[in-house]
């Protein structure tokens, strides 16, 4: 463990503990993409399937579940509670998220490390994870204006995977073949997408509006 | 045929 990827779990839980405070604090989930949150859930579900079978550390267990925990307890609360569903905005959030879902299977089972079944499930969820933001980014450009905690919640989601990034140099040049190409290319990838967001988001910094 | 290292990231 270094600094880096220390720095990227807690950026990342932070992002999901943020949506979570808003979504049951406020009972609000404007501005929220439903559809990203069921990719998330997606990820977690194929990236951490050996979470019973190989044990790395407490910590490691511990943030799986957690992640699994959240992002599953997010799509419930924006499907079936009545308060929070009431602030869903189904209308804006139409990215045809399955339409990701498979052409990732497809790469996964073409491009993988080992052709076995937890692998290609662990690759696959790499490549969703890497596309999975795309229909909370559209909602962004269709709502307009969000509130700071959802600013904050894509911020830190964004900001993970770019943590990953200085911890996978970091870990390329101090271990001895640690090489994974297919994990620096889909963090990459995702880390990318945010570029068009964070760019507004420091302007709000500057600027100190709301996220136009 | 080599052990590959456990997936030690989240």
């Amino acid at each position: 463990m270094n600094i880096f990827r220390l720095a990227g779990d807690m950026t990342h839980l932070a992002s999901v503990l943020v949506l979570l405070l808003k979504i049951h604090t406020i009972k609000s989930c404007a501005g929220v993409s439903l559809r990203t949150q069921e990719l998330y859930a997606i990820v977690f579900a194929t990236r951490y399937l050996d979470i019973f079978t190989s044990f790395v550390s407490v910590y490691n267990t511990f943030m799986k579940l957690v992640f699994l925990g959240s992002s599953f307890s997010i799509v419930w609360y924006m499907r079936y509670h009545k308060a929070v569903h009431r602030t869903y905005d189904r209308e804006q959030d139409t990215f045809r998220h399955w339409f990701l879902v498979l052409p990732c299977l497809v790469l996964a089972l073409l491009i993988h490390e080992k052709f076995t079944f937890l692998e290609v499930l662990w690759t696959f969820s790499l490549y969703l994870e890497a596309v999975a933001i795309l229909p909370q980014l559209v909602l962004l450009q269709r709502t307009r204006n969000i509130d700071n905690l959802t600013g904050q919640y894509i911020f830190l989601l964004g900001g993970y995977r770019g943590l990953y990034i200085l911890n996978w140099i970091y870990r390329y040049f101090t271990e001895p073949h640690f090489v994974h190409w297919i994990t620096w290319i889909a963090g990459l990838v995702q880390t990318l997408l945010y570029a068009d967001f964070f760019y507004y988001y420091f302007l709000r910094f500057i600027g100190g509006r709301g996220v136009e | 045929e080599e052990e590959t290292p456990t997936k030690d990231e989240l």
